[in-house]
């Protein structure tokens, strides 16, 4: 493993706990996308079915089984608890997540390395994951929210996709044959919506700094 | 046919 997909790695994780953190102690969820939140818990449950089926290493198990927890831990905080439930803004969030699934599915069966069971849905969670970001995306241009969802949580997410891309180009070039088109392309439309994302945070935050400077 | 690829990344 080099250092940019270790790095890559940390910061995804980094940025789960940032999240999970500022729920905790904020009370409040507010401008956080549930239903980016539960793609994202589909993409990992989706994905790391291999648990059962194969071990690459102790890190590889540990981090699969902590995307998995985490993301489901954000879910139960934003549907169950007493508190922060109340936060959560319902009539904002209403991206149709089926626009994003259905495509992804068809796509998974078409687009793949082998046609079985785990390997679609491994392709399916590639190919859901570029995308999962977007009612999140929605839900801050309608919102303009940036107090909530915190600069830390935007940066560390940006930087874990830029990393990954930096570790491709590392294994690429460090790797005889090693090639993996189908999440290659995915992860590039993925770090360019995060970019898309990063202008729209970036936009709201001055906007929110203008409207709060003394008259 | 190809060996199932090992999906080492996460």
């Amino acid at each position: 493993m080099n250092i940019f997909r270790f790095a890559g790695d940390m910061t995804h994780l980094c940025s789960i706990v940032v999240l999970l953190l500022k729920i905790e102690a904020t009370k409040s969820c507010a401008g956080v996308s549930l239903r980016t939140q539960e793609l994202y818990a589909v993409v990992f449950v989706s994905r790391y079915l291999d648990l059962f089926f194969t071990f690459i290493s102790v890190y590889n198990t540990v981090m699969k089984v902590f995307f998995i927890t985490s993301s489901f831990c954000i879910i139960w905080y934003m549907r169950h608890h007493r508190i922060v439930s109340q936060t959560y803004d319902r009539e904002q969030d209403t991206f149709r997540v089926a626009f994003l699934v259905v495509p992804c599915i068809f796509l998974a069966l078409l687009v793949n390395h082998e046609f079985s069971m785990v390997e679609v849905l491994w392709t399916f969670s590639i190919y859901l994951e570029s995308v999962a970001i977007l009612p999140q995306l929605i839900l801050l241009q309608r919102t303009f929210n940036v107090d909530t969802l915190t600069s830390n949580y935007v940066f560390l997410l940006g930087a874990y996709r830029a990393l990954y891309i930096l570790n491709w180009l590392y294994r690429y070039f460090t790797e005889p044959g090693y090639s993996q088109w189908i999440v290659w392309s995915s992860g590039t439309l993925q770090t360019a919506i995060y970019c898309d994302f990063f202008y729209y945070y970036v936009v709201s935050w001055r906007k929110n700094e203008r409207l709060s400077l003394p008259s | 046919a190809e060996p199932l690829k090992q999906h080492d990344e996460l």
